[in-house]
């Protein structure tokens, strides 16, 4: 899976995810990332993100839309990814991958797995990583 | 206000021969989608540069590159929204296009509805005029070897992915 999230030069947030699923899965099996609220959210008054990851427990925890609940009620990105994917883990035990920006253009990448590829770049300035603590 | 992009590519296991490759691919694909935005672009237009970067990337697991179903097939999703206005559009189980993102923006665009499926995905394709491309193009070595090692008697897929999300 891939995704991406921004803010730009108006203030307006915008998410894309785009995956091929799950390896050997049954034919017809859609995943969250065509689930609006589970791969993917964007409102301009919270923010943006795009998640990753295994995609029935992310669609039973609708994981976009609950890490934007959580920044409405005033967590700052980095807490509302990981408020949201613990509480994907402990109720459903399922791991997976966020990237999030809020409408200020604060940011995180954050996973419960042991990896995800991310990048980000902000005022010119280029981040990027694999392994938690990059 | 300063634009920014964040951009990931998936959180399944990453192999040590792989890393670069990743690397590389989420590095590319944010700067294609942060050039956008230093252009004036629309964070909508960004998300779509930069996913269809990653969607072209072999190292990642949508359009090329993507793995496979149980009859070894390409079925892919894509889903991309607008916090402007909450606008969204989305397109699942589509076979045979190499940008499912640019799909899904024409639903978003194009239709009154958020998710189009399968076949009528295809119709629409087709109307709008997105072009097909041959199945193999969007399959690799990589993902036909995967799918078939987790045909094997012995493997278990699912117990495989399952802590690797």
């Amino acid at each position: 899976t891939v995704g991406a999230v921004a803010v730009d030069s108006g203030g307006n947030v915008a998410c894309a995810t785009s995956t091929g699923g799950l390896s050997n899965k049954l034919i017809g099996r859609v995943g969250d990332t065509a689930c609006i609220g589970s791969g993917g959210y964007a409102d301009n008054h919270f923010g943006a993100t795009s998640t990753t990851g295994h995609g029935e427990s992310i669609m039973k925890v609708v994981l976009a839309r609950l890490i934007l609940y959580h920044m409405e009620q005033g967590m700052p990105p980095e807490v509302a990814a990981d408020t949201a994917l613990d509480y994907m883990k402990t109720r459903v035990g399922g791991l997976g991958g966020v990237i999030v920006v809020n409408k200020a253009g604060e940011w995180a990448a954050r996973f419960s797995t042991k990896q995800m590829s991310w990048a980000a770049v902000e005022d010119d300035n280029l981040h990027y990583g694999i392994y938690a603590g990059e | 206000m300063k634009p920014v992009i964040v951009v990931h590519g998936g959180a399944g296991r990453i192999f040590k021969e792989q890393e670069e490759g990743c690397r590389a691919g989420v590095v590319r694909a944010a700067l294609r989608g942060y050039s956008v935005l230093k252009q004036g672009g629309s964070a909508v237009d960004s998300v779509e540069e930069a996913v269809r970067s990653m969607e072209d990337d072999p190292h990642f697991n949508a359009g090329c590159g993507s793995v496979l179903n149980e009859k070894g097939e390409v079925e892919m999703d894509a889903i991309i929204m607008d916090g402007k206005n909450l606008d969204s559009g989305a397109v699942s189980a589509v076979k045979c296009i190499a940008n499912p993102i640019k799909l899904a923006r024409l639903v978003m665009e194009k239709t009154k509805h958020v998710l189009l499926t399968d076949h009528g995905a295809h119709l629409f394709a087709q109307a709008t005029g997105v072009p097909e491309v041959p199945r193999e193009k969007l399959i690799t070595e990589r993902s036909r070897e995967r799918w078939k090692k987790n045909l094997e008697p012995d493997s278990n897929p699912e117990e495989f992915q399952k802590d690797l999300g």
